[in-house]
């Protein structure tokens, strides 16, 4: 509170946007760089103008894979920002978070940990232990510890987010559809196959009772055919076309990245126990969907 | 397949940083 951004770093923020993605570098840069030692000589180096300057650069070398720069510029603006907004500022959570990405781009995720879990625990105190952006917080540690093999923690971070996003955004939410799969992964990566089967059918049921209603005998999601299928198989021998599943091309129509991924997962699922059946009606729905 | 799932997640920038 108390600090708005002026309209002059605003546009200036607009503008070395408009440079970058324009691939523009070496306009954005120099741009940066001078606005900063303008900021520095007017406001002196420890004021709020200069941190959010400091965070603009870095983002344009963020852009630029040049993370080691980026990084150097973030721990400026974080003791800039912890000095004049205080310790648990969410501008001091925010700027750990994203110096906690940097070192994770770095594959340096042991030194990002411990930011991201201070990031936890400002929002955790300022918004509270159940606010989305604790949730987000939670996706990043949680990710942070895949990539350590830190499996147990992995599934607490998830499961406390998955809660928070169920609670507050609705099971409708794509952030729902996004962190189960994310902890099917983490599943997967343990062995635990049942787990992150239910998961995926779970991701798959919720995005076609969405879009189609309630499953019933005519109206079953996609995954439901594909079991269909592989059981009638053994029965008669060639099946035929999907068209003799009613509402198959219904089931199919259900289209968003997460499921999309969630149709290779389960099919790779599928593929594992030999149903071979079941595998190619999820992985054909997955093409079609592209 | 696993891996397409695992490389879908990223770290998430905080584009908050910027309005401070």
């Amino acid at each position: 509170g108390g600090y708005e951004v002026p309209n002059r770093l605003r546009t200036l923020h607009n503008l070395v946007i408009q440079y970058a993605s324009q691939g523009r570098y070496e306009v954005a840069v120099p741009l940066c760089k001078q606005a900063l030692e303008d900021l520095e000589k007017s406001s002196g180096h420890d004021h709020p103008d200069v941190a959010t300057m400091l965070n603009i650069l870095a983002l344009v070398y963020r852009d630029q894979n040049k993370y080691k720069e980026a990084t150097h510029l973030l721990n400026d603006a974080l003791a800039i920002r912890e000095k004049t907004l205080g310790k648990d500022h969410p501008a001091v959570a925010a700027t750990l978070n994203n110096l906690a990405v940097l070192f994770g781009k770095r594959g340096k995720y042991k030194e990002a940990e411990p930011l991201c879990k201070r990031a936890l625990g400002i929002r955790e105190k300022v918004l509270g232990r159940s606010h989305p952006d604790v949730a987000k917080q939670l996706n990043n540690l949680a990710l942070l510890c895949l990539n350590q093999a830190k499996y147990d923690e992995v599934e607490y971070y998830y499961k406390r987010a998955l809660e928070i996003f169920e609670s507050k955004l609705g099971g409708d939410d794509p952030s729902v559809a996004r962190t189960k799969n994310n902890l099917a992964t983490c599943y997967l990566k343990q062995g635990k196959f049942k787990d992150a089967e239910t998961l995926y059918k779970e991701i798959l049921t919720r995005a076609h009772e969405k879009e189609f209603g309630s499953v019933n005998n005519d109206n079953k999601p996609i995954w439901m055919h594909a079991e269909e299928r592989e059981e009638s198989k053994s029965k008669q021998k060639d099946s035929g076309p999907y068209v003799e599943y009613g509402s198959w091309y219904k089931a199919c129509k259900v289209d968003s990245p997460t499921v999309n991924t969630t149709l290779k997962s389960l099919g790779a699922l599928y593929r594992r126990q030999g149903k071979l059946e079941a595998a190619e009606t999820l992985e054909e729905c997955a093409t079609k969907s592209r | 397949d696993q891996q397409g799932t695992s490389r879908q997640q990223q770290l998430e920038w905080d584009d908050s940083t910027l309005t401070y």
